[in-house]
């Protein structure tokens, strides 16, 4: 039997190649709603791929992320899972058709496709690129310390073999380029939202500063509905803030520099922890994690949807 | 392949920014090697450390010495580790 979307297991951690060709499958089986763009290469010459969702021309566009720290399974999964469930939903769900008929939805599944794969190979905990650090016998920076907002300060680290090793400069990472080049070039990105892993929150800016947003009280009151909505299928509990109050002050991340780019509607979600395998969410969850999930990007997208800007 | 056989990871409670701070302390030690799963800075959240084999004693012997409460949430890494793969192998077949 041919291969195709809605026969893969989703409740699965899978290799790259599984995945790209899931993604692939996904552009084909709904070919009039989604394409598959290559926006760059990574740094061992991967393509990065990202779907986009679009029933029109010349639309606003929401972006979506997942897996920018290679370890944090549990959340490629979940991208997967969205782009399937965003395809097969469009002309069933009010919503979700409502949405693709206005807006066009970028996702990225795999942000950082070398560290997957060097987390499936050589080292699961891995968090990182896989770039070679001049001078330096460790590899890799934190991808998500290397973006152009407040580089260089608090809450990341100059030397190469931390974990969140900011880099030489923003966006010395192609994969980090790769996307900040596709946002700027595209320039109706209304919404930007990072899918994270394990510690259950939704973040708003800023991290590399300790001060609020301009739009602190509606991005915190969509981050409460968002939360709510999405603690309605299993309880699981969020906490809205910003990434310093909540978190604690970290320079270069990418919400931070959406954000001061002009992208409004930026978020960084943390997905859920059972509090007993943190990175290691067994595959019970990844279901149950993305469909909770699912909820909660919902009504941030609706919320972007129903308020242009 | 890097494996981490032994390695634990526990998760520690702090009862106050005092002791937030002890803990954002022991992360510059970098002879330890861990790394912070979920870092400290808030002591309603608890703080999550993967702490290699051999450095495992030092690190509850400082916990224990000050008066941290923790527990293991990873009694062996190395062993969730292998039935995650176990089980890709098995989706994969």
């Amino acid at each position: 039997k041919e291969r195709n979307s809605g026969t893969f297991n989703y409740g699965a951690y899978h290799s790259l190649d599984t995945l790209y060709n899931t993604i692939s499958s996904i552009a084909q089986d709904y070919s009039s709603l989604v394409t598959r763009q290559q926006i760059g290469t990574s740094y061992e010459g991967r393509p990065i791929y990202v779907l986009k969702f679009s029933t029109g021309t010349n639309r606003p566009g929401i972006w979506v992320d997942a897996g920018i720290h290679a370890r944090e399974w549990v959340t490629q999964a979940t991208a997967l899972w969205t782009a399937h469930k965003l395809a097969s939903d469009y002309g069933k769900d009010a919503s979700v058709t409502s949405l693709l008929n206005s807006h066009d939805v970028f996702l990225l599944v795999v942000t950082n496709p070398d560290g997957y794969v060097y987390s499936h190979s050589a080292d699961r905990m891995w968090r990182k690129t896989r770039s070679v650090n001049s001078g330096s016998r460790c590899y890799g920076v934190d991808p998500n310390r290397n973006w152009d907002a407040g580089f260089g300060g608090p809450g990341a680290s100059s030397d190469p073999c931390s974990d969140t090793y900011r880099g030489p400069r923003a966006e010395s990472e192609v994969e980090v380029k790769a996307v900040a080049d596709f946002i700027r070039a595209h320039g109706r990105i209304k919404g930007f939202i990072s899918i994270h892993s394990y510690s259950q929150y939704l973040l708003i800016p800023y991290g590399y500063k300790c001060t609020n947003p301009a739009d602190y009280t509606e991005l915190m009151n969509v981050g409460r509905a968002a939360t709510s909505s999405l603690s309605s299928l299993y309880g699981t509990k969020y906490t809205v803030g910003t990434i310093c109050t909540t978190i604690y002050q970290s320079s270069g991340g990418s919400i931070d520099w959406t954000y001061d780019l002009g992208i409004k509607y930026s978020f960084a979600f943390e997905l859920r922890d059972t509090g007993r395998y943190g990175f290691l969410l067994p595959t019970t969850q990844i279901l149950p994690t993305a469909q909770e999930t699912w909820l909660g990007l919902k009504k941030i997208v609706e919320h972007i949807r129903d308020n242009p800007y | 392949e890097r494996t981490f056989i032994g390695d634990q990871v526990l998760r520690i409670k702090a009862k106050s920014y005092d002791e937030i701070n002890q803990l954002q302390a022991l992360e510059t030690l970098a002879h330890l090697q861990l790394d912070f799963w979920a870092e400290p800075h808030n002591p309603d959240i608890p703080v999550d450390i993967r702490v290699p084999f051999e450095n495992l004693q030092s690190v509850k012997v400082y916990l224990e010495s000050n008066n941290f409460e923790y527990s293991i949430m990873i009694e062996d890494l190395q062993k969730v580790i292998d039935e995650e793969k176990q089980e890709m192998e098995m989706n994969a077949r």
